[in-house]
C-alpha cells in the first residue's frame, strides 16, 4: 500500500497544481512529503504562489486567496475519490466577486460527480445552484424550511 | 450515490419535524443570521458519527436538544435521519440485507443520556452506522462537511492531518 | 482604582445591554464579573440571547449572531471611552444584508466621536462611506491604491 | 484627533512609495482578493508597536519587507510613517516639543536586522513610540485593529482578556 499512496499522492499533486493554476489565473502550486524515506508516515507541505507573487510563506496569504488555495485542494482530492456528496459552509465569504464566479464555474464541473450543499449569503453562488432551500424562523427560535426549485 | 433527504426533530432550533429533500444537483441553502442554515450542517455531521461536542458548537450533548423558545417549551429528545439513495450493492449494513436502493441512518438522543442508532429503521450500534458510510466513502475525517470559518484549516493545518486525506483517497 | 473600574464595568454594561437590543430588535445580553468579591482581578463573562431564544451559551450562537454580539461589546467600549480611529478588516464578512444595515447604521453614529476605517467587499458597505480607497495590484505583485471621494 | 495619512514603502506588496490620505469620516477599503488592504492593516499595526510576527501573519520579521514579484527584485527595507492631526496639546513625546498639530511615527527595518524609530523625523527609541501612543488612546491591546476573521475573539476569548478591555476604557 506504500506504493498506493506514492501513486494517490502523485495523482492529488498533479490535480492541485492544475486547479490551482485555474483558479489563480496562473501562479504554481506543490506538496511535497516531508519525510520522503518514509511516506507513508510522512506530513505533506503545501508551496502556493499566485500569479506573478514570488515564492513565500503561505501565512502571508490573503484571507481569499488562503480560502482558494484550500478549494483548490479539496477539488484536487475529490477529482482522485469524490465524496458522494459535500456540504459547503459559507466557504465564499471571504471571495471577491471574480473568485466566487472562478469558484461556482469548477464547482459546477465537480458537481456531475459529486452532490454539493452549500450554505451561503452570497447572491453569485445563488445564482449557480440548481435548487434553493430557504430557512426561515418566522416563529422565534423555531426553524423551518422552505424549497425553492429551479434549473 | 447522492443524499436524498434529512429529517430534523427536537434537534437545535429544529424543534418542529423536518424534511429537507436534496436533489442530486447543487443545493444552496440560504436565509437570515442565525435562521438555522449550520444547525442543518450539525445534524448531518452528527448523524454520520461526529462526537466532538466542541464541533458542533455545543458544550454539552444536550445542548443539540432544543431547549426552547420564548413560544415553546423545551423538548427531551431530539432526532435525525439521513436516506442515502442509489446505494451500489455489496456495501455491508450490519447484517440488514440491503434490498431497498435506499438506506436511512437514523441516530436519536434523549435528554436522560440514553442513544439509539437505526439503519432502515432497525435498531443497531453507532459502529453499524460509521462502518456503512465509511464504505460509502462518507466519514466525519474526510472533506464530506467543511465548518462555517474553517474552510483555511487545510492549509493552515498539521502537515501529519494533510496525510489524512491522501490516506482517505487512496 | 477600584471604584472607577466598578464604574466603567457598569457603564459599559449598560451600553451592552442597549447596543445588542438595538443590533439585535431585541433580546437581552449581560456582562458578569467572575469573581464579584475581587473585581479588579476578575474575568467577565458575556450572557447572550437574540430576541425570542432561550438561554443558551455563546457557543451555539450563529456566526453572524456571534460578530454582530462582538460588535455590540466594541461600541458599548467605544461609547465609553472612543478611540481616536478604529480599522475594521471585514468583519461584514458573516452578516446578512439586513445585519449590515443595522450595523452600519450604528457606525455612523458612533463616527462622529471615532473615525473608521473599514475593509471591505461589501457593496452595502460601501455605500455608506464618506471615501473609497480602491487598493490594485496592475502590476503582479505590487499594490498601487487610488482613492475615490464622496460625501 | 484622527489618522491623517499613512505612508508605505518596501512594506510587504507596497514596495513602492504610497500615501494614503484618510479623511476624518469614515473611509472604505476595497479592492480583489490579495490586492493588498489587509497588509495596509498590518502596516498599522507593525508602526504603532505590534511585535508579534504571528499576528502580522509573517513567520519572520524580513518577511515584513518586498520579497519581490515577477518584476521586481526584492528591496532591503520596510518603512511605514503614519501621521495624527489634531493631536491634543500636553501628551508627552519623548522631549520633542508638540509644537505642530500634526505628529508623524515612522517606523523602519532593515534586511540586515536594524530597525529605526522616528516622531517627527527625529530618532527615538520604539518605546517612544509607544508611550506616546498610549497617551493618545492607542495601542496594540485595545480594539484599534480587528484583524480579518477576528471579529469573534472579543467574546470567544477567556473571561481574564475581556478585563483588559474594561481596564483600557477605565
Ligand atoms: N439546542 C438548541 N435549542 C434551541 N435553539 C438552538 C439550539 N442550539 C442552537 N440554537 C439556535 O440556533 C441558532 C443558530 O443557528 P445557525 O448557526 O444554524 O444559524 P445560521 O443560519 O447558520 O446563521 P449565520 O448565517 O449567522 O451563520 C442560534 O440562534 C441558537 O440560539
Ligand atoms: N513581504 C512581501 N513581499 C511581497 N508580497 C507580499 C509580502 N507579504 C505579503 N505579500 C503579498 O500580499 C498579498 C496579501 O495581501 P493582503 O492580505 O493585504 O490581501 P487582501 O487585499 O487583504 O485580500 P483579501 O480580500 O483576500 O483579504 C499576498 O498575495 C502576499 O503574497
Ligand atoms: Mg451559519
Ligand atoms: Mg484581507
Amino acid at each position: 500500500t506504500k506504493q498506493r499512496f506514492l501513486d494517490t499522492f502523485e495523482l492529488v499533486n498533479v490535480n492541485f497544481k492544475e486547479i490551482f493554476a485555474r483558479l489563480f489565473q496562473g501562479g504554481k502550486a506543490n506538496l511535497t512529503l516531508v519525510d520522503k524515506a518514509n511516506p507513508l508516515d510522512s506530513g505533506i507541505e503545501i508551496t502556493a504562489n499566485p500569479l506573478g507573487k514570488s515564492l513565500q510563506s503561505l501565512a502571508l496569504m490573503s484571507g481569499g486567496e488562503k480560502a482558494m488555495t484550500a478549494i483548490a485542494l479539496m477539488f484536487a482530492v475529490f477529482k482522485v475519490r469524490p465524496s458522494p456528496f459535500c456540504l459547503l459552509d459559507e466557504v465564499d465569504a471571504p471571495l471577491d466577486e471574480a473568485n466566487v464566479v472562478r469558484f461556482q464555474e469548477m464547482l459546477k464541473e465537480m458537481a456531475v460527480n459529486t452532490q454539493f450543499i452549500i450554505i451561503t449569503h452570497n447572491q453569485k453562488t445563488m445564482s449557480f445552484a440548481n435548487a434553493l432551500y430557504g430557512i426561515t424562523m418566522e416563529e422565534q427560535g423555531v426553524s423551518k424550511a422552505v424549497s425553492v426549485h429551479f434549473n | 450515490m447522492y443524499l436524498k433527504n434529512l429529517e430534523l426533530e427536537g434537534f437545535k432550533s429544529f424543534v418542529d419535524s423536518t424534511n429537507l429533500e436534496f436533489g442530486n444537483g447543487f443545493t444552496a441553502i440560504v436565509g437570515p443570521n442565525g435562521c438555522g442554515k449550520s444547525n442543518v450542517s450539525d445534524a448531518i455531521r452528527w448523524v454520520i458519527g461526529e462526537q466532538r461536542s466542541k464541533t458542533l458548537r455545543s458544550t454539552r450533548i444536550t445542548d443539540l436538544i432544543f431547549n426552547g423558545s420564548s413560544s415553546r417549551k423545551p423538548v427531551n429528545r431530539a432526532e435525525i435521519s439521513l436516506t442515502l439513495s442509489n446505494v451500489p450493492a455489496g456495501i455491508r449494513i450490519a447484517g440488514i440485507s440491503n434490498t431497498a436502493e435506499d438506506v436511512k441512518v437514523t441516530r436519536c438522543y434523549h435528554r436522560s443520556g440514553e442513544s439509539e442508532f437505526y439503519i432502515n429503521q432497525i435498531p443497531c450500534r453507532l459502529k453499524d452506522i460509521t462502518d456503512f458510510l465509511l464504505d460509502a466513502g462518507i466519514s466525519p475525517k474526510v472533506l464530506t462537511i467543511i465548518e462555517q470559518g474553517h474552510i483555511q484549516d487545510i492549509i493552515t493545518s498539521k502537515p501529519e492531518e494533510r496525510r489524512i486525506l491522501i490516506e482517505e483517497a487512496a
